[in-house]
């Protein structure tokens, strides 16, 4: 089953 | 001082609508350049970003940049008392004002309702959204067509693929019931009344949840297009942008990968 990624890693926090 | 006041209601109660099942509390971002908003689901899945555009108001004032912490639940109830007819004026004071004020008139300027907002204090990140990366597919289609595609794929089940080739946009669905697919053809002449587009530097293919690209569909009333941005390995990023520039609801979802 293919597993949801987390957002986290794509968006730098300012 | 902040004082923001829209022509009709629809623009701000539409676009709430296609934020508030994501988001239940945000910091709506101030500033001269116009209202912001940005936040991430529960489950860090979904990123949703809100613009409205200071030209999107009739009136517009913003001394000094301003966060208002709001409980998007919250501001739909009052908005609710809105008719879609009535002006909306918002109005804050910029020291660390504890509410919001909402002024509704109608058009003939004889019924004013005020109601105050609380605001509270909410503690978030501010994230950083790169600009218009290099995306490896763009579609955009009418919004309608949009609605229909998710709205009756995720029925059978909850796991989508995008598969965008050269011209050709498929959308697949795996569920317990059976599966499905739709494919959409770039439409030939530019003066076609519903417009497909698909524009491919590198043909892309990704999965994503269903459940929430049928969510999206709550922007369709903001917009007659959308438009889907894909990269593989990256969030997919859909826009609903407000007509004459006036902002845009914008949301960014983590794709969902094999292990």
């Amino acid at each position: 089953t293919p597993v949801q990624n987390d957002l986290d890693e794509f968006f730098a926090v300012c | 001082m902040f004082e923001a006041k829209l022509t009709e209601s629809t623009t701000i109660k539409r676009v709430l609508d296609a934020i508030k099942d994501l988001i239940q509390q945000a910091n709506f971002d101030c500033s001269a350049d116009g209202l912001s908003l940005q936040a991430m689901d529960t489950p860090h899945v979904c990123l949703t970003t809100m613009t409205l555009r200071s030209q999107a108001f009739e009136v517009y004032r913003c001394d000094r940049p301003l966060s208002m912490g709001i409980n998007l639940s919250s501001i739909s109830k009052i908005l609710k008392c809105a008719a879609s007819k009535d002006s909306v004026k918002i109005v804050a004071d910029d020291e660390g004002a504890d509410c919001a004020e909402f002024i509704f008139e109608n058009e003939s300027a004889d019924r004013i309702a005020h109601f105050e907002l609380k605001l509270m204090d909410i503690d978030s990140e501010h994230l950083s959204i790169p600009e218009d990366s290099d995306y490896q597919a763009i579609i955009s289609m009418p919004s309608a067509e949009y609605r229909r595609i998710f709205s009756d794929l995720s029925i059978i089940g909850d796991t989508i693929t995008i598969e965008i080739n050269k011209n050709t946009a498929c959308f697949s669905v795996e569920g317990d019931i059976g599966n499905g697919s739709l494919n959409l053809a770039q439409t030939d002449s530019a003066d076609e009344k519903n417009p497909v587009t698909i524009n491919v530097k590198e043909p892309v293919k990704m999965t994503f949840p269903g459940k929430y690209l049928n969510t999206f569909t709550k922007a369709v009333p903001i917009s007659e297009f959308v438009t889907l941005c894909l990269t593989d390995g990256n969030p997919l990023a859909i826009e609903f942008s407000l007509p004459d520039e006036a902002g845009f609801v914008r949301y960014f979802l983590a794709p969902k990968i094999d292990q």
